[in-house]
């Protein structure tokens, strides 16, 4: 029989191991975890979600991500020490108990597979989807642009050779028109929460304009509490508030999407950067960086419980 | 497999709007093939540039030019990159 037990979490893994390691999860927790596909990669990789589930039907729901930009690997890592945290804290953890009892967590480990595959075959530094642009020898799309939300303005780019390309329209790559389909399908997801790498903030609409969001004070004070506590551990210093405020104007984010269609909760995090590493993070990171970031979403997910919308 | 020797991921912190303004000019020029990791915000937070062997005089020369301040984050890109392959490997043999 294959066990949880033997994966190394503080070890950086390929596609392979990780989409071998999701098998494992479920077989271990048959009652509270299942996989399933949203559909397929521009290079046709099945494109997985890890579902956290107690019963019921169509439950109001959580939707975590990890990976859509690549080169971002100590998010992906994150991922999957969360997810196996989620299910290992089932019935122990009062928090996770209760939100599972009343909630699903839909679960996307490696939201950008090809370009996650190119990172390890190819260019490490690869940070966009891997589809051909039509009329360019520059490839990808930068998926954290590919929203419909202020889509192709600021903080995106129109030329197919930056980091930022917005692609041709919104939702033009796979990886992102699934994810849409799924929560427009699904029609009860109550908070998302997109998961980046590095520099220490956690983030929420909006991005595509200086406007605050509606719900501004609430998300702002979710946010200053959920960086607190994560920063309770080991002192790592996050800031927080909106997008636009905090970074600078970004059309096209996946947060913003999820805001505009009715989701309050959307939240977007940059975890740790020690100021050396960057996107380079040392593996022997990869737990300190989860552990400190559990509280932080802990603290969003029973905000999510405790006010039903 | 693209390999990054030589190339250097440089920390800039820009004094005020003006120096922004250069360094948002200088990534756009393409010849220089300039990997923006972190995008300047405001004065005095830093933006992390990732710059290949080829340009690395170039760019430096410019943040001079305009007593731009900087410090090298990564000395070698390479070397961390051969590091991190290391330890999957080591990982995936235990």
């Amino acid at each position: 029989g294959r066990s949880t037990d033997s994966f190394d979490f503080a070890s950086y893994h390929t596609i392979d191991e990780i989409y071998d390691w999701m098998d494992t999860l479920v077989d271990g927790h048959p009652n509270l975890v299942s996989k399933f596909q949203i559909g397929q990669s521009y290079e046709n990789r099945p494109l997985y979600v890890l579902k956290f589930s107690t019963g019921g039907s169509n439950r109001p729901a959580i939707w975590l991500d990890t990976g859509i930009h690549s080169r971002e690997w100590i998010t992906q890592a994150t991922g999957l020490w969360t997810a196996n945290k989620i299910a290992e804290e089932y019935g122990k953890d009062p928090s996770i108990t209760a939100i599972l009892d009343s909630m699903d967590i839909f679960f996307e480990i490696i939201t950008n597979p090809d370009g996650f595959a190119y990172t390890h075959s190819s260019n490490r530094m690869w940070r966009k989807t891997r589809s051909i642009n039509a009329g360019s020898s520059c490839v990808g799309v930068d998926p954290n642009r590919n929203w419909d939300a202020g889509f192709g303005g600021f903080g995106s780019s129109s030329n197919p050779c930056s980091e930022t390309y917005h692609g041709p329209y919104p939702h033009s790559e796979r990886e992102v028109k699934s994810i849409v389909d799924f929560i427009r399908s699904h029609g009860n997801v109550k908070s998302v929460i997109s998961i980046h790498s590095y520099s220490q903030m956690l983030l929420f609409p909006y991005g595509y304009t200086t406007a605050p969001a509606p719900d501004y004070q609430e998300l702002n004070e979710l946010a200053k509490k959920a960086v607190t506590d994560l920063a309770a551990l080991y002192g790592t210093k996050y800031t927080y508030g909106s997008i636009a405020d905090t970074i600078y104007l970004a059309d096209g984010t996946t947060v913003d999407w999820a805001y505009e269609n009715g989701i309050k909760y959307s939240f977007t995090f940059e975890l740790r950067d020690t100021g050396r590493y960057g996107f380079l993070l040392p593996s022997s990171q990869i737990i300190p960086t989860a552990t400190e970031t559990w509280p932080a979403l802990l603290d969003i997910m029973v905000h999510v419980l405790e006010h039903p919308y | 497999e693209k390999i990054f020797v030589g190339d250097q991921v440089l920390r800039i912190t820009p004094s005020d709007e003006e120096q922004i303004t250069l360094l948002r000019t200088l990534y756009e020029v393409t010849e220089l093939q300039l990997d923006v990791w972190r995008h300047p915000t405001s004065p005095g937070q830093p933006t992390d540039l990732r710059v290949s062997f080829s340009s690395l005089q170039a760019v430096k020369v410019f943040l001079e030019h305009h007593s731009i301040s900087y410090s090298i984050m990564i000395e070698n890109v390479q070397e961390l990159l051969d590091e991190e392959k290391k330890s999957m490997m080591k990982s995936k043999r235990i």
